[in-house]
């Protein structure tokens, strides 16, 4: 036990970066992309603002760039930055509303990488409202690994005329591709799950790309979604109770979980033989699953439909079409379910036929299955996320499909949820729950079942043509 | 960023509970056998000793059981139990030594399940020997989730007769089961790569089955490995040099990394302008990516062979015989190389063929891929797993296999590494690091080209036969 030691976090992630997505060249820069893509347009829609990011990717030599990504967002107050930066585990997302991020790890991931691959700090740069006046601030940052915190190098005051957040990353041992697996077709498809974003991209040959947002809409600002009674856990009730500031458990049940009406309490209160007036310190674990096991025995109104903002049918569809031009296109938008623990999510699921669907190999299309979770493309871990099984297995030859893997077929699938089961901090694929499967499955029919009718449609046609 | 939070290393993963393993009852329990198995294992290694493990399941009611696990390893010292069963990123397995422990969460996540579906305490028991003398205590702790410590709750002296760790944990929202992803299953593919071992184990109902060691041979002891000088980081010579206890360039060189001998110095000196006899700590990131580029230039043994502890050859061959009774059968242990960062891996692989090979669904033989990470199956996460994606991307056709989902065929890889790149904390599946994917390809080609003169030959002797 002399070797016995503590890590911290970042400690951990140095040790283990495959485990933040940052495995082989084209990955690796494809994730800090996507890291400070969805960290902007997290920042933006929380602003209630459309997010406007410029991207710079410049070469300075074989597997060796510099990064330059801004936004139009609130910014970050400057004495958050170090934390932002070069804290693992540090974040704002961690409460239960939809977002992008939720594990505080993104960009420090990226501050990480670029320092083990150049030993250059980030700057960044931070214009933010500060008591209505406008505050900015360029500082150059270095992580200390061994204490998970950052350490400031270099800050300056500047003058900003607006809002916003500029990273600057040095980085090595990446590559910039414009295969599937790149930083181009990931932002691709990030515009078919956000088309009131716009992206400005100029790329190492120095071409500028500009992705112009589809929608001027705003989306809705996620609401916050209180875990439901039906699937809160005994452990939560508890976790609630230990951290609470309400004096009495029966305004605990209120205030922290979604559908319990005082009318509801009273109901519970018949059902168990628990003192509601007590302080919630002290409720006992036996308590905790009395009140879950009578939860079980009573009716609840479907978690709240507000909180949860999908893409939208009509919107994947316009997407899709824009991308695709298939020959046929059916989506749906199903209603919100939950899964472990009471948390709500909703499947979006779409099939598009023929025209450009599936991808080119060669020759021949094949399938592609295109995942989404809280609007952000899925790219990497397809084989152990639920959401290809989900699709995977149907019995495609009942819709019309012989062969899953070779058809011009896309499959699109899109999960949203105040906390996605992510199978690992590298968040590109999501864990097996039974509930989110069954739901993919159930989903996925019911677009199938649409093109089962067209195909028919298309082979009676075709009969009638050859007659 | 009112909302603006750190969470601790335990907070984070009881939000995250599936990036342990533990998605769906039968997976959890299953990665509950897996977290004690292997530190057990790991335990009885480094003390020199046979492993001999004993495991009760009692079933108390539907999803509900309560496990005892015993082992005869070196016991822990009563100091660490609570650091090593209730703090995450807590271990000893930090070092560059093959070990099938390497994060320090394994025992803590197993204890945070078990708190978290049942609220109750874990009993440690623990013997073990303090300047030679035999001591013993059993303890009750919980998790302090929000500050990643444990609270012991009770604790008493006991007269243990040997050394060794004995751990009763109480879980709901689990099940056992015997299917392919069950605990029985994990038990029985352990027994194949670690032969030396000893599982008897009581399941739910009462049967009691003993996995029997089928070789008394003690596996070496692995040894610790440094990095590689071809491969290893600038990043990686910056780090060591900042938490060096050594005076001089030199000597952390000659310290630190494998195959740098005094003789090796002075040819780096020449190829370089560095004063190798400055302080370590005056290391600029210049010089370590001078040194790096240096290295790429020079000549250097393979990795040392003996740090590395692989099943072996006859081994598997022996293993797979015994379970699969195959009509023919070929293995591999493959020599070291060393993946990013100078960490040293060696692949094996099997395949087995006819009899009992392959996985019976229905009537029909399904091939199998079984994967080993240091002796450890993974069962879950095959989809993005780098061996199963090497051994896929074969052109089976030209050894004889038409259609590699549906053969009778039983493909076997194992991985062995001071640092196995796991995918996800749940370590079930590997990254695609380009090396360790490219050795996978070359190993399986190696046996699977065998496998097509066996293929051949029998198709020639059946058309002899029908002459
Ligand atoms: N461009 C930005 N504008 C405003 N705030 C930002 C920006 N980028 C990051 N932040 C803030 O910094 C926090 C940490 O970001 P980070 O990417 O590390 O974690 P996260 O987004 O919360 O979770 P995840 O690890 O899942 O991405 C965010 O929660 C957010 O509060
Ligand atoms: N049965 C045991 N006998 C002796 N020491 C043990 C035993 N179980 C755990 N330990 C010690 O406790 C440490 C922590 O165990 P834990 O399973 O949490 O992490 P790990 O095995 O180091 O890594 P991993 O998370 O990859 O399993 C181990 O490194 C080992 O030192
Ligand atoms: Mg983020
Ligand atoms: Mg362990």
């Amino acid at each position: 036990f002399e070797e016995f030691q503590e890590l911290t976090a970042s400690e951990f992630f140095r040790k283990n970066r495959q485990m933040l997505g940052f495995s082989g060249k084209i990955r690796s820069l494809t994730m800090v992309f996507h890291e400070l893509i969805t960290n902007s347009l997290d920042a933006a829609e929380e602003a209630g603002i459309l997010p406007n990011i410029k991207i710079n990717l410049k070469r300075v030599g074989k597997d060796h760039y510099i990064l330059e990504h801004e936004d139009n967002g609130p910014g970050i107050p400057e004495d958050y930055i170090p934390k932002v930066f070069c804290t693992m585990f540090a974040g704002s997302k961690f409460r239960n509303i939809q977002s992008r991020g939720q594990q505080g790890l993104g960009c420090s991931g990226c501050v990480l990488l670029s320092q083990m691959t150049t030993g250059k700090p980030a700057t960044i740069t931070s214009a933010y409202k500060e008591d209505g006046e406008l505050k900015g601030v360029k500082m150059s940052l270095k992580m200390d690994v061994k204490k998970n915190k950052g350490l400031v190098l270099e800050k300056e005051e500047i003058n900003p005329d607006g809002t916003g957040v500029r990273v600057k990353l040095h980085f090595k041992e990446v590559s910039y591709s414009l295969s599937e697996q790149g930083a181009y077709e990931y932002i691709r498809r990030t515009m078919i799950g956000n088309p009131h974003a716009q992206i400005t991209f100029t790329d190492p040959t120095g071409k500028k790309y500009v992705f112009k947002r589809a929608s001027k809409v705003i989306p809705p600002l996620p609401k916050e979604i209180l875990p439901h009674p039906r699937g809160v856990t005994a452990d939560d009730l508890i976790f609630m109770a230990k951290h609470t500031d309400k004096r009495r458990f029966r305004s605990l049940l209120t205030s922290s979980l979604s559908r319990m009406s005082t009318k509801k309490v009273k109901e519970l209160e018949k059902l168990t033989n628990i003192d509601f007036n007590k302080r919630p310190r002290d409720m006992t674990w036996e308590e905790a699953e009395e009140i879950v096991e009578a939860f079980k025995r009573m009716d609840f109104m479907a978690p709240p439909t507000k909180g949860l903002i999908p893409i939208g049918k009509d919107q994947i569809e316009k997407g899709m079409k824009e991308i695709l031009n298939p020959e046929f296109i059916a989506a749906t938008t199903r209603r919100p379910l939950t899964y472990r623990g009471g948390v709500p999510f909703i499947i979006e699921a779409a099939v598009a036929y023929g025209g450009k669907a599936g991808r080119l190999v060669g020759e021949q299309r094949k399938t592609e299955i295109m995942r989404f979770a809280n609007r952000v493309p899925l790219t990497f871990d397809q084989g152990s996320c639920a959401l290809t099984e989900g699709v995977k297995t149907l019995d495609w030859k009942r819709y019309g499909i012989r062969d899953l893997e070779n058809a011009p077929l896309t499959i699109f699938i899109n999960i949203v949820s105040t906390n996605v089961p992510y199978l690992s901090t590298g968040k590109q694929s999501i864990a097996p729950e039974p509930e989110i499967l069954q739901e993919v499955r159930q989903a996925t029919m019911q677009v199938a079942r649409k093109l089962q009718k067209h195909i028919r449609a298309k082979k009676a046609a075709k009969e009638e043509a050859k007659r």
